[in-house]
């Protein structure tokens, strides 16, 4: 079970 | 989401609309890299590949489609409508070596070796020094009209906001990306050159030259 990586900047 | 952050996005947005606005309204793209153009749309495509696919919020949706949309607008106006006014001989940079750079920063520095996580680190690289095309530009020229200076200028407050931005979600979010981040200071050491001459001259009313 893997952290998924997000991006919420631009 | 935090005003320096809102700030910096804004600041990016306000930069769009010059550069359109200076083109359109003096049908002519002079005075502008159609390099560092393309540079850009090749990062927003890269960066935002999943803005179909995974939902942050409505700002972040409208923001990159608005992103993505509009470099690939002043590309096609550059090259299609305003190719005659381009200045090909002084836009010289020579972009493979940037890209060739930022493939092998994003193939050591990544959060994970999956290929969205490896565009999103190339893109993040790639916008890092996309400016350098036009500032070698304006280098070469050694003045400018206040209007192309002005997009740089507001382009470079963009990345330049988010370093705070980053130092308040660091502090209050426990949130913190180094290659976001680190790749970010580059940028804004880039541009520093730039704001100096830019604070020397244009804040104080003069026309932008080089010394």
């Amino acid at each position: 079970d893997e952290v998924e990586i997000i991006h919420d900047e631009l | 989401m935090n005003l320096f952050r809102l700030g910096g996005d804004l600041a990016h947005l306000v930069s769009i609309f010059i550069l359109l606005q200076k083109i359109t309204a003096n049908k002519s793209a002079a005075g502008i890299s159609i390099k560092t153009q393309i540079l850009y749309s090749i990062v927003y495509v890269t960066r935002y590949i999943d803005v179909f696919t995974k939902w942050i919020s409505l700002y972040t949706f409208v923001m990159k489609l608005i992103f993505i949309a509009s470099s690939f607008y002043t590309v096609w106006l550059m090259h299609n409508t305003y190719k005659s006014t381009q200045n090909p001989q002084i836009d010289t940079f020579k972009i493979r070596y940037l890209i060739g750079g930022s493939i092998i920063m994003a193939a050591i520095f990544n959060h994970k070796l999956t290929f969205n996580e490896l565009v999103w680190s190339f893109s993040i690289w790639l916008e890092s020094v996309a400016i350098l095309p036009q500032l070698f530009m304006l280098q070469r020229t050694g003045e400018a009209e206040n209007i192309t200076v002005h997009y740089i200028f507001a382009l470079g407050i963009y990345r330049a906001l988010y370093i705070p931005n980053w130092v308040y979600r660091w502090i209050f979010d426990q949130y913190f990306d180094y290659i976001a981040t680190v790749a970010g200071i580059i940028q804004t050491l880039i541009y520093s050159d730039f704001f100096y001459v830019y604070y020397q001259r244009v804040m104080k009313g003069k026309k932008f030259e080089l010394p």
